[in-house]
């Protein structure tokens, strides 16, 4: 079970979704788009994808990474409730929703969030040597998950 | 722009986000640890200006995919086959201005071309492209038989695995020559150093050379593809390049007067070799 607790796992999604929901997304800038409206009373909201700009100044990295600035990253939140973070990026986001349905079919939903949309990201930055190398990474960028 | 909407509102990290998140990044780099480039008594970098343009470039060609890619799903699979963007054409118009075909002549203009590229795509199929630092410190301007040269080394023993190199150039920016040399030819010849020895001259290798007038300012490419997948398999044969040059009837010539521009010149038009690289295998991103 993530995070180790031993408690039931359906209540710790509720909690872990509360969580989710209101507290600031861990790894970057809070993205609340207006038009969220989290009704606490029903838990099961439909999935949303969200937008997490990062900054790399905000990291302290802009005296190695000389572009871009920043990229934007997404992550869902509701049916599928596995908000994408550095424990949980949508490559194996299904694969524990499986798991998860496995245990508990009328709790959480079959998975129907694979990466779909992935793209190209390219970086620009000095190595140790002062070298400058500009390196594309396909299919890295995940734009949405399956729902969506 | 990175699509970030307006509706966002910004904050700063906290200290575990911001190790949580550099983790994430520095795993999808492939980077075991952030680098530290600027430490006391290290080079100044390399062409950070001309590998910008390339990132731009690049940026560019990914928006296209992406618009491509939402105009090909809205027109249906029949589009796809005859709408490839090709990378030279002049709609990467921000860079028409550099984006020039110059395979044929040397480059001489006033701000570093985009890649020469042996065929068209080489930046397009590139998954990396690394331009090195120069450590060769201090000059010689003699040989021992009295003939001017420059002398270059570049590290490439840096090279993540599984990557190739597609193809190489190496490239000085001459100005104006000295006023001696007015309206002469003059050949810049690129060697490839095959030996050292003690006492004359190291064992060179002609790689190319370009002839120019004295009175042309800009950019001179070199390609040493060959070269430099020569010593990304074999490192410790990186001897490094030697740059000569002559006038037509073969007399020697210091680098300095014929024009062209070393350490002492602006960060802009510091001399570099810049290396393209295609990966073998597919970079998957990590499953955390």
């Amino acid at each position: 079970a993530a995070g180790g607790k031993k408690k039931n796992p359906s209540r710790n999604k509720s909690t872990n979704q509360q969580e989710t929901s209101r507290a600031p997304k861990p790894g970057g800038t809070v993205a609340y788009s207006p038009s969220t409206d989290y009704n606490t009373s029903e838990q099961k909201q439909a999935c949303k994808k969200h937008e997490l700009y990062v900054s790399f100044r905000d990291l302290g990295w802009q005296d190695w990474i000389i572009a871009p600035e920043g990229y934007a990253a997404f992550y869902c939140d509701g049916e599928c409730a596995f908000p994408l973070n550095a424990h949980m990026n949508a490559t194996n986001h299904a694969i524990v929703q499986t798991l998860v349905h496995l245990m508990f079919p009328d709790n959480v939903p079959k998975p129907c969030c694979a990466p779909t949309k992935l793209n190209a990201i390219s970086v620009l930055y000095f190595d140790d040597s002062s070298n400058v190398i500009l390196k594309k990474y396909r299919n890295m960028v995940v734009r949405s998950c399956g729902c969506h | 722009d990175n699509h970030v909407h307006s509706s966002f509102i910004y904050r700063r990290l906290r200290n575990h986000e911001r190790r949580e998140i550099q983790r994430e990044i520095l795993s999808i780099l492939g980077l075991p640890h952030r680098p530290r480039p600027f430490s006391p008594g290290k080079q100044a970098s390399s062409a950070p200006l001309f590998m910008l343009d390339l990132y731009n470039a690049m940026a560019l060609e990914e928006d296209d995919e992406e618009e491509e890619g939402a105009r090909r799903k809205s027109l249906g699979a029949k589009a796809q086959a005859n709408s490839r963007t090709s990378y030279y054409s002049p709609q990467h118009a921000g860079y028409s201005r550099v984006a020039q075909p110059y395979r044929a002549a040397p480059l001489l203009g006033h701000s570093p071309a985009l890649p020469s590229a042996h065929d068209a795509n080489v930046l397009n199929d590139a998954d990396m492209v690394m331009s090195f630092v120069n450590l060769v410190e201090k000059d010689k301007d003699f040989s021992h038989q009295r003939r001017h040269y420059k002398e270059f080394r570049f590290d490439l023993t840096q090279i993540p695995e599984g990557e190739a190199v597609t193809a190489a150039e190496f490239r000085i920016y001459k100005e104006r020559s000295h006023s001696r040399y007015d309206n002469i030819t003059l050949k810049v010849s690129i060697y490839q150093v095959i030996k050292e020895n003690q006492n004359k001259d190291a064992e060179t290798f002609l790689l190319d050379s370009k002839k120019i007038h004295s009175s042309n300012s800009g950019w001179l490419v070199f390609d040493t593809t060959a070269t430099s997948n020569h010593w990304v398999m074999n490192p410790q044969q990186n001897l490094g390049l030697q740059l000569c040059v002559e006038t037509a009837d073969g007399r020697s010539l210091s680098i300095k007067s014929a024009g062209l521009v070393g350490r002492s010149g602006p960060q802009s038009k510091q001399p570099f070799l810049v290396a393209f690289f295609k990966a073998s295998g597919v970079l998957l991103r990590s499953v955390r």
